[in-house]
């Protein structure tokens, strides 16, 4: 399977509801520096679970437009991810809100507990707990350098 | 618990080395994963070696960034091997290559994504992103009322144009 | 002692806005450098801030890595105007920036490099490297003895080309 | 005052003697991944009195090359920077070898102390306490990203 649509409301330097895609087999994301190309990237990463400090945030609400100069644009933001499976045209919609400071999230618009919505990004191959399908700027060499025992720890988790 | 950590172990130590030789298209580079203690590796560490291209066998902090690059890159197709996830995100990973690097990652992402990969790649390099198949563009917009500057998507489906140079070099949407 | 740290930090702390706006070609960016305490600031921290060109005032960790590497580079050429050096060694500091910002800080080390210091930059993108004075070209040689990869060194004087575009985009010697 | 030239024998990936330069204004070192470029700015960074950790090695006999593969070129290193006052067209030609383990400081041919090699260094304005002149690679960021008190600590150096 694979990504089609994103959807970001409120996120980061995104303001309002924003649809991106759909992306295809190579999709490359271009742009000025500081223009919100990362930002994209945060949005991925905050729709599958990843947790604030990887976010390059303090607090969950900071994610929310305007929130680190005292202007938020709203009171929450939401991204969605569209995830299709090709052979069967099948599509899901995960979808990750912060209200305040907490997270709520959906699966095609329902409400569901976070264990019930890791489960099903697993079945589709997505296990945040590893994360080596995302690889943040500047971190790239640094897959190479970890030391010889957080190696092992690292194929421990894939197993 | 010790076999599905030797099952994994296994896989991505057998597939490193091709992988590495295909993505540095060069037979003469190796890379190997070696358990530091053979009998059970989930107890020590796990070494990486890569050899670059023309050079002989030498610690990794010998290597240079682009080296290094290159190095990560392949383990991480290795590894993705044994758990496909549905798709990649690479932020700005071609910061350190040459063009000529860039190519042979560029070439090998290409291949890799009509079989069994999803690529997503951020870059501010032509070199690397006239290949794309789409382009999503982003680009600062002033928002009058707050005088903050937000961001602005545009996407370019690229699939029906014919892969060559798309942009001037500033490529800046 | 004290006198001593003071006349520093309130040269370089003068220095850095001025520095700042003219790396980035752009009045509406601001730097300021401020002591956690007014009275002693060598016995707390001293903060560094950006107001990257455009956008309001955020904590330094809000910026991109293109916002960051200029930010910095604004530190160090006004920490160069109270204790200059004779020269600069700059490894690939041109890795995140994009086009724009590369000709923003070329246009400065050209001015800069006239005046009051020599540059000495590492530099895969051509857009960095083709106004230099002077180019030193490095290229893999095989030792036939070792079966080793060496380096040999090939320099060109510039300063009689007009500047221009020199190379392909690949850009090496 | 400014660098002219610099000589390196058998230093890193530098087999033999070897001239770079003359060094112009505005000079740029270019060539492709792994050829040498980094290990040109560590002949620079050795010769004004850097530490083995900050030069990619963990002692310094492994800057001789071939060390670092068993294969040593030689048992000593050096490297010899020209500096130029153009102002009265003087010269000095700092040195610095490694025999083995140790280090040997040259100003203009004659053997000296590291503390004379280092007030002299300081009298054309090069501190390598502070080191404020060069960035390696990977580094540039940090610079702006360091907290409130090593700041401080920077500042308390250059005073
Ligand atoms: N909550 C927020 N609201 C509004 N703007 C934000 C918010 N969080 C971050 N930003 C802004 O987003 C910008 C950074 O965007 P981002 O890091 O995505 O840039 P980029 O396109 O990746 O640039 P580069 O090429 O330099 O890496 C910063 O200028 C920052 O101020
Ligand atoms: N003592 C030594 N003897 C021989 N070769 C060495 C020695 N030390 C390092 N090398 C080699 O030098 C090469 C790295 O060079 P360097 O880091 O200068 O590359 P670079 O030109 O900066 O590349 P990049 O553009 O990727 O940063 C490595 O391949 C390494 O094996
Ligand atoms: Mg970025
Ligand atoms: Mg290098």
């Amino acid at each position: 399977g694979r990504l089609k649509v994103l959807e970001v409301v409120n996120f980061k330097s995104y303001k309002g509801r924003q649809v991106v895609g759909p992306f295809k087999n190579f999709t490359a994301i271009i742009g000025p520096n500081g223009s919100g190309k990362s930002n994209l990237m945060d949005a991925i990463s905050f729709v599958l679970g990843e947790r604030a400090s990887n976010l390059r945030v303090k607090r969950l609400s900071d994610l929310i437009h305007g929130a680190p100069v005292g202007k938020p644009a709203s009171n929450k933001c939401e991204v969605s991810a569209v995830y299709e499976d090709p052979d069967t045209g099948d599509e899901i919609r995960f979808s990750r809100s912060v209200i305040g400071n907490t997270s709520e999230y959906r699966i095609n618009g329902r409400v569901v507990k976070v264990e019930e919505y890791s489960t099903a990004l697993e079945k589709i191959g997505i296990l945040m707990k590893s994360k080596n399908f995302l690889v943040y700027q500047g971190q790239v060499e640094n897959i190479a350098m970890k030391n010889a025992k957080e190696r092992t720890a690292m194929f421990e988790e894939m197993s | 618990r010790f076999e599905r950590f030797m099952r994994c172990f296994e896989h991505v130590s057998n597939k490193i080395d091709e992988i590495y030789k295909s993505l540095a298209r060069n037979q003469s580079a190796q890379a190997f994963l070696g358990p530091e203690n053979a009998e059970e590796p989930y107890l020590e560490g796990i070494s990486y070696n890569c050899v670059a291209p023309g050079k002989r066998f030498r610690p990794m902090d010998n290597l240079s960034g682009g080296e290094k690059t290159v190095a990560a890159l392949a383990l991480l197709f290795a590894i993705h091997s044994f758990q496909p996830a549905p798709f990649f995100v690479l932020d700005e990973i071609d910061a350190a290559l040459d063009n000529t690097n860039i190519s042979k990652v560029v070439g090998y992402i290409c291949e890799q994504a009509k079989s069994n990969f999803q690529m997503i790649v951020i870059s501010l390099k032509e070199e690397f992103f006239s290949h794309a198949d789409a382009l999503v563009g982003i680009y600062p917009d002033l928002e009058v009322t707050e005088g903050m500057v937000g961001s602005q998507v545009v996407t370019l489906d690229l699939s029906n144009v014919p892969d060559t140079h798309l942009m001037p070099s500033d490529g800046v949407v």
